[in-house]
């Protein structure tokens, strides 16, 4: 929230739309900016009422660069918008830059989801550091209702809840990289890197940093599915495979290649595999391995084609994987392969399995790989 | 992710120096001889730690990487005047 937490001290806010950007039709200006206001009236008390003529609590415009209020755009791209805390005047008014280019899909810049942003500033609302919140303050396209679990505590904060307002689900927060419990559903490197992905996010690992940096998966691509289930890099073709579901998508560095996503039986896995729970290309012997529930195949990456003698069950093959209470572990959420050394991750935990010794050598917390 | 970043010093500061004027309260002018000011690094500081990036008090790529994406106008930290 801003100091002094500055709200507005009724419950019905008033709006007016002063111009119009050439980038929409009129309709849809009007309807990302109804359907921004609603984001916010569907979890406070709030009501908003559209004025056409005179001054308005909230005053929406477009412009460029200079444009009234000292405060200067800055051409394309950079700052898309801004707006002002609840007050008299100013207070309230946001301002979007004709410079950019508004628009109602996921292509850059969607108006429906800078306007709630900024409505929350209007509303009261500050910037979150909370990078699956609608408030935090970088561009990121996200489909679906915007607000999260923090946007909505804070906006409560300020207004209370909605009385009569229906079960909305909220986007959940940012998962806690070092909370002990974590478990992760994919991880691949890409070009040195390492990819660690969690819900909606992932985490990027560069060698050269302490600390990964969170994103969320649908901001760097847009086209990949909000969650996805497996990972791998094959380094000598120079491509990331991501599979979610019954379908693949290849990544050329942060490209998408064109052509996919086509269907993981493609691979020659039975129609009965509905998705694959992890994967792993072993460099040493050229074979991507690919686990569905107690099992898994072996790919081979030269041909094209899967191994004579597949699936195996894991439990038999990579014998010593143990929970807390000693169960055995016959399922993996994740798989990497470094130094003749294969990290099997199930649940919280991962398993160092060694080539060598075929056996698990080493237990380890499952975001050690975060650092933590 | 974004475009490339920018190869020269004095780019990577002006874009730095803007940044921290438009959402951390960086005063205009302390900029010296291209040198972070102890100011300036503070302020660097503020916005790696609010980014949850490795704090260094440098412009380093990660900061500017972060620096060049599209944003909203309105501070991160320092009340909207």
């Amino acid at each position: 929230l801003f100091p002094r937490k500055l709200k507005w001290q009724n419950t019905i806010v008033t709006f007016r739309i002063t111009n119009y950007t050439p980038d929409l039709e009129k309709e849809d200006v009007d309807k990302a900016i109804h359907n921004a206001l609603k984001v916010w009236s569907d979890v406070t008390p709030l009501k908003f009422k559209r004025l056409h003529e005179g001054v308005a609590d909230i005053m929406i415009s477009f412009g460029k660069l200079e444009h009234g209020d000292h405060n200067p755009f800055d051409g394309p791209n950079g700052l898309l918008a801004h707006a002002y805390p609840p007050g008299m005047g100013l207070g309230g008014d946001t301002h979007f830059d004709e410079d950019e280019t508004w628009t109602k899909d996921s292509d850059a810049y969607n108006l429906f989801l800078v306007a709630a942003h900024e409505f929350g500033h209007a509303l009261g609302m500050a910037h979150s550091n909370d990078p699956g919140s609608l408030m935090y303050p970088v561009y990121a396209y996200t489909p679906g209702f915007p607000l999260s679990e923090d946007d909505i505590k804070g906006i409560q904060e300020l207004y209370g809840t909605n009385p009569d307002g229906g079960k909305i689900k909220p986007k959940p927060e940012a998962p806690e990289k070092c909370d002990p419990e974590l478990s992760i559903d994919a991880v691949t490197e890409l070009r040195g890197e390492m990819l660690v992905f969690k819900d909606r996010y992932f985490w990027r690992v560069h060698p050269q940093f302490t600390e990964p940096q969170l994103g969320l998966i649908q901001s760097t691509w847009p086209q990949l599915p909000k969650k996805i289930n497996a990972a791998y890099e094959n380094p000598e073709k120079d491509i990331v495979i991501i599979f979610s579901g019954i379908r693949m998508w290849a990544l050329n560095g942060y490209t998408l290649v064109p052509g996919y996503p086509k269907y993981i039986h493609r691979l020659g896995l039975p129609k009965s595999i509905r998705k694959i729970d992890a994967a792993v290309y072993i460099s040493d012997t050229g074979k991507t391995l690919l686990f569905t529930d107690e099992e898994y195949w072996s790919y081979n990456e030269e041909t094209g084609t899967m191994d004579q003698g597949y699936p195996r069950s894991i439990k038999d093959d990579f014998p010593g994987m143990r929970e807390n209470d000693g169960d055995e572990v016959d399922e993996v959420d994740a798989a990497t392969y470094r130094n003749g050394y294969l990290y099997l991750y199930h649940e919280n935990l991962q398993y160092e399995y060694s080539y060598n010794r075929r056996k698990v050598v080493r237990i380890l917390r499952a975001n050690d790989l975060l650092h933590c | 992710f974004t475009k490339p970043l920018p190869a020269d010093g004095t780019e990577r500061w002006l874009l730095g120096e803007r940044y921290l004027r438009q959402y951390y309260g960086l005063q205009p002018g302390l900029m010296g001889n291209l040198k972070p000011s102890d100011l300036m690094s503070e302020k660097i500081r503020t916005m790696q730690s609010f980014f949850k990036l490795k704090v260094t008090g440098k412009l380093d790529d990660n900061t500017l990487d972060v620096m060049k994406k599209a944003r909203c106008g309105v501070p991160d930290v320092a009340e909207y005047n």
